[in-house]
C-alpha cells in the first residue's frame, strides 16, 4: 500500500513538473509579462498566508475578549467592596463623577 | 472575493483596536 | 486522521495540477493571458492588504499584553481593598 502511495505521489509530482515545463517552454513570458505558473503558485501562497493570518487574528480576538471580561469582573467587585467599606466606616459615599459614570456605563 | 474578505477583516480588526483603546482608557479612569 | 491528512495532501496536488492544466492553452487564448495578468495585479494588491492586516494583528497582540498588565494591577488593587475590608 505504502509503495503505491509513494508511486502515486511521485507520478503527481512528475505530472506537475511536465505541465509547468511545457507552459514555460511553449509560452515564454515576454519582458514585463508575468510567468503564468508563478502566478498560480503565488495564488496558492497568498491563500495560505490569508488562512494563517485569519487563525492568528481569531486567537488574538478570543484572548482579548477573555481579558476584557476579567477586567470588568475585577472592577465590579472592587467598586462593590469600596462602597461596602465606605458604609462600614461611615465615610460619606463619594459619588461617581460624570466621567466615571460614563465609563462605568461604557464598560457595562 | 479574497480581496473583499481581507478588506472586511482589516476593517473588523481596526474596529476592535479602537474599542480596545477606549476600553483601556475607561478602565484607567475607574482605577484612579 | 493520518488517512485524512494523506487524502487532503493528494487532493491538494491534484487541485494544483488541474489549475496548471487550466492555463495550458495560454498561447491560443489571449483572453486567458489578460485574465492571468489581472490576477497577477490583484495578487500584489491583496498582498499589500495582508501586510496591513498583519500589522493590525501585531498591534492587537501588543494591546493584549497591555490588557493583561492592566488586569494584573487591578487584581493587586482588589487584594488591597479586600485586605482593608
Amino acid at each position: 500500500m505504502e509503495d503505491e502511495f509513494q508511486k502515486a505521489d511521485s507520478d503527481l509530482d512528475y505530472l506537475q513538473y511536465r505541465l509547468e515545463y511545457e507552459i514555460k517552454t511553449n509560452h515564454p513570458h515576454s519582458a514585463g509579462e508575468k510567468n503564468a505558473v508563478a502566478i498560480l503558485k503565488e495564488l496558492s501562497a497568498i491563500k495560505s498566508r490569508y488562512q494563517a493570518l485569519c487563525a492568528r487574528f481569531k486567537a488574538v480576538s478570543v484572548e482579548q475578549k477573555e481579558t476584557k471580561s476579567c477586567i470588568c469582573a475585577i472592577l465590579n467587585k472592587t467598586m462593590t467592596m469600596i462602597r461596602e467599606l465606605q458604609k462600614q466606616t461611615n465615610l460619606e459615599l463619594t459619588l461617581l463623577t460624570e466621567e466615571e459614570k460614563a465609563v462605568t456605563e461604557q464598560l457595562k | 472575493t479574497l480581496k473583499d474578505d481581507v478588506n472586511a477583516l482589516l476593517d473588523n480588526a481596526r474596529l476592535e483596536s479602537q474599542e480596545s483603546t477606549s476600553f483601556i482608557k475607561a478602565t484607567k479612569v475607574l482605577m484612579k | 486522521s493520518d488517512l485524512e491528512q494523506l487524502c487532503s495532501y493528494v487532493n491538494e496536488k491534484i487541485e494544483n495540477i488541474k489549475k496548471t492544466l487550466s492555463i495550458r492553452n495560454l498561447g491560443q487564448d489571449p483572453a486567458l493571458k489578460t485574465t492571468l495578468s489581472k490576477i497577477g495585479d490583484e495578487i500584489i494588491t491583496v498582498n499589500e492588504l495582508l501586510n496591513k492586516f498583519e500589522l493590525e494583528i501585531q498591534y492587537q497582540e501588543q494591546t493584549n499584553s497591555s490588557l493583561k498588565e492592566l488586569c494584573a494591577s487591578l487584581e493587586e488593587e482588589f487584594k488591597d481593598v479586600d485586605h482593608l475590608n
